[in-house]
């Protein structure tokens, strides 16, 4: 564990934290993609049954747990208690082109052609691709509230935080490198690098997060 | 087996 490490899994908690408190007080899900939330706990699902036989650290087990707990509440709370204010129709991204050929990377590449480590593969490539329908209903509506801006910065502060993490582990660890993780982990920061510069540009300095037209 | 890389991150 090292500094930079533990403050992306704390951005990860945080996001978590602000998506909930923004559904609860807003007692709203509007702007927020169900089909993203869904593809999370996909990912969590996919990537966390080694908590059945494999122990790391207290702390990384209760981590795994609190994400597959909050992703599938998220799921709940916008599936049943505030289903009206989701609206389906801008949220109309197709996930099938995200999580077929992400299974076929899977299958190609991994660690060992079995189940834990081709669906750990799998997971990892479609988390670096999650957040794409999100992004799209954002591009779509052009506006997000500030609130959803904040969780959007938080996710991808979390896998960006992840890249000095593996440049330190690879210089103090003995070279140690995981070219899967590390190639998904820059992709899915890359896909951040727009809503970051109007983040930090604009919600940052007190405006709204609005998208040129 | 042993993974090649142990998944010890989140």
């Amino acid at each position: 564990m090292n500094v930079f490490r533990l403050l992306g899994d704390l951005s990860h908690l945080a996001s978590i934290i602000i998506l909930l408190h923004k559904i609860q007080t807003t007692r709203s899900c509007r702007g927020i993609s169900f089909k993203t939330q869904a593809l999370y706990v996909a990912v969590f699902v996919a990537r966390y049954p080694d908590l059945l036989f494999r122990f790391i650290s207290f702390y990384n087990s209760i981590m795994k747990l609190i994400f597959i707990a909050s992703s599938c509440y998220i799921l709940y709370l916008m599936r049943y208690r505030f289903r009206p204010t989701h609206d389906p129709s801008i949220d109309t991204f197709r996930v099938e082109y995200l999580i077929g050929p992400c299974f076929v990377l899977g299958l190609i590449f991994n660690y060992g052609f079995n189940m834990t480590e081709v669906f750990w593969s799998f997971s990892i490539f479609l988390e670096s691709v999650a957040i794409l329908p999100q992004l799209f209903m954002l591009q779509r509506t052009g506006e997000a509230e500030t609130i959803t801006t904040h969780y959007l910065a938080a996710l991808g502060i979390y896998r960006a935080l992840y890249i000095p993490n593996w440049i330190y582990r690879y210089f103090t660890e003995d070279g140690v490198v995981d070219p899967i993780a590390v190639t998904a982990g820059i992709v899915q920061t890359g896909l951040y690098l727009d809503f970051f510069y109007v983040y930090f540009t604009k919600v940052l300095q007190g405006e709204k997060f609005e998208l040129p037209a | 087996d042993n993974p090649v890389v142990q998944h010890d991150e989140l």
